[in-house]
């Protein structure tokens, strides 16, 4: 979950851009 | 030059310097200050200084690394070749500042601007060389916003010190000169072995001068540019150029501070729906309102769905 | 969009046995609003569930490789058949005639509202707001106004024994829901549960019948 709102739906580059850490 | 130190993470800012001559330790020193990569809307800022013993400045000369803004790439790594074999009474460090560092900066909430993140950098070089050892008695530095003001600052922060703040400094004096060197070969370096954080395939690095009016680095930004995430950390993401390019091709998006302090359309549309105080007093009209629903939600952000 | 994020009891998501048997979202009179709402049967008609949603401003999803605009966070939850059936029972109750229960659970604006007489829950729970008589094989129904207050009555003791166990904060001082104390807060009367309570389950009546519950 965002704590942002993007006006898109589709494809994104998350595994590219987007680095998940606990 | 050794960079793996930027490369290992290349979001952060990081200090790299050869090791102190000990000259420098027991001499009284000379130091110039200079940047490489204040305009361009890609890669690192680099803040460098050279510093050598007064006695010496004529054997700096004698390397000419003067003039170094008229020299190539090539040219450039030459005489960085020359500085660093000349290790017995040249030394130099570097404070890069990434891309990222430098767009947060800038856009955070207390907004920390180009020109105080430059008098931070130099000065931060500066007392790492007298932490060093290095016995100071000279700085000669470029100018950064009005120069007197400038100059007041570092003589202030460094007491017993001869500061010397002038325009074009570099082709004034030579340690300016050699700092310059140090600086451009570093930016040149970590510009050119860019290792991109996201993963992006095949990168093309032949962005032009790296200048926002520059048509190649122009397209460069264009075809760089994810809807949904913008920008690799390359970019000066707080560059109007990038910011424009962002605007018009990128999608919007939307963060619960978006008007905090920026004043504009939405804050004065607040103020519109805004009610009058003498709306709160007096006998309210049965308005047959909607049932209100039940805090237990409210207070939790739940409502009924009419819809997907 | 074509996808939600949801979460939901295992109840619903369990695989159908047949195609025409799964979950479907349905669209019915809301019992409060009276304006649409969405809710879920689960497959095979088995079991109700109401659709609630998280929402604040600002928010999007990540759905693996892809972005989703609505940042919603949907919750699925059993519901009480019972409760979207009353509203056809206290109109048709006006009438004071007893009537066969196909006859009483009609709306034009929301024809799904007879699928939830296939719900087991529904015909079985039906003697709790109405009374009943069985004439040549066939039942009929008329709305009873004291059984149903008996009825929401237990609703509202059984929630007034869920917001203590779940340690919901119902007295007047505002307190995060994230907060929480280490001794119990004395200051919550048996009065402020009831109340709250009573609050809940009028989410699921119309005023008026909310009304005599707080009377009642």
């Amino acid at each position: 979950l965002l704590p942002c709102e993007v006006e898109h739906n589709g494809p994104a580059r998350v595994g590219q851009y987007f680095s998940p850490a606990v | 030059m050794d960079l793996s130190a930027f490369e290992a993470d290349n979001s952060r800012s990081c200090r790299l310097a050869s090791g102190i001559p000990e000259a420098c330790r027991t001499e009284a020193c000379c130091l110039g200050i200079d940047e490489a990569g204040r305009g361009p809307v890609l890669g690192p800022m680099v803040y460098g200084i050279c510093f050598c013993p007064v006695s010496m400045k004529q054997r700096l000369q004698d390397l000419k690394v003067a003039d170094s803004k008229t020299l190539s790439e090539e040219e450039r790594e030459r005489l960085f070749r020359k500085l660093d074999k000349a290790k017995d009474f040249v030394g130099w460090a570097l404070q890069v500042l990434s891309p990222n560092t430098i767009s947060t900066s800038m856009l955070q909430r207390v907004k920390y601007n180009l020109n105080a993140l430059s008098h931070d950098a130099a000065i931060g070089l500066v007392q790492y060389a007298l932490d060093c050892g290095v016995q100071l008695k000279e700085v000669y530095v470029d100018t950064v916003g009005p120069a007197d003001k400038y100059q007041d600052k570092l003589s202030q922060r460094f007491p017993g010190v001869e500061v010397t703040v002038r325009p074009k400094a570099d082709s004034l004096f030579p340690i300016v000169s050699a700092a310059s060197i140090c600086a451009k070969v570093a930016r040149d370096h970590a510009v050119k072995d860019w290792q991109f954080v996201e993963e992006l395939g095949e990168t093309e690095m032949q962005y032009g001068s790296g200048y926002p009016n520059d048509p190649k680095t122009k397209a460069w930004l264009s075809q760089h540019l994810d809807p949904v995430f913008g920008y690799p950390q390359l970019v000066r993401f707080s560059w109007s150029t990038a910011r424009t390019l962002l605007q018009s091709k990128a999608v919007p998006v939307h963060w619960d501070d978006d008007d905090d302090g920026e004043g504009g359309e939405k804050a004065s549309a607040a103020k519109q729906n805004c009610s009058s105080v003498l709306s709160y007093y007096g006998r309210k009209k049965n308005e047959g309102a909607k049932r209100l629903p039940h805090r237990y939600f409210t207070e939790r952000a739940l409502e009924t769905v009419g819809d997907l | 969009a074509e996808q939600w994020v949801v979460i939901a009891p295992d109840s619903v998501v369990e695989a159908p046995k047949k195609a025409e048997t799964e979950p479907v979202f349905i669209r019915l009179r809301n019992p409060k609003t009276d304006e649409a709402s969405l809710y879920l049967l689960s497959n095979n008609t088995q079991q109700l569930y109401e659709v609630k949603a998280f929402k604040e401003e600002y928010h999007s999803w990540f759905i693996g490789q892809t972005v989703q605009h609505d940042g919603r966070l949907l919750f699925i939850t059993p519901m009480d058949p019972l409760f979207l059936v009353l509203p056809y029972f206290l109109k048709a109750g006006k009438e004071g005639k007893f009537q066969p229960v196909d006859q009483v659970v009609v709306d034009e604006d929301f024809p799904c509202c007879s699928r939830l007489l296939k719900c087991p829950k529904t015909l079985q729970a039906l003697c709790h707001i109405t009374e009943e008589k069985e004439i040549g094989g066939q039942k009929f129904n008329r709305y009873s106004k004291e059984k149903t207050l008996e009825w929401l009555k237990k609703k509202v003791d059984r929630t007034v024994k869920a917001l203590k166990s779940s340690n919901t904060c119902v007295g007047g001082a505002v307190k995060s829901s994230t907060f929480i104390r280490t001794k119990h807060n004395s200051e919550e009367k048996e009065e402020d549960y009831i109340r709250y309570a009573h609050g809940l389950i009028s989410e699921y009546i119309a005023e008026d019948l909310s009304l005599d519950l707080h009377k009642y």
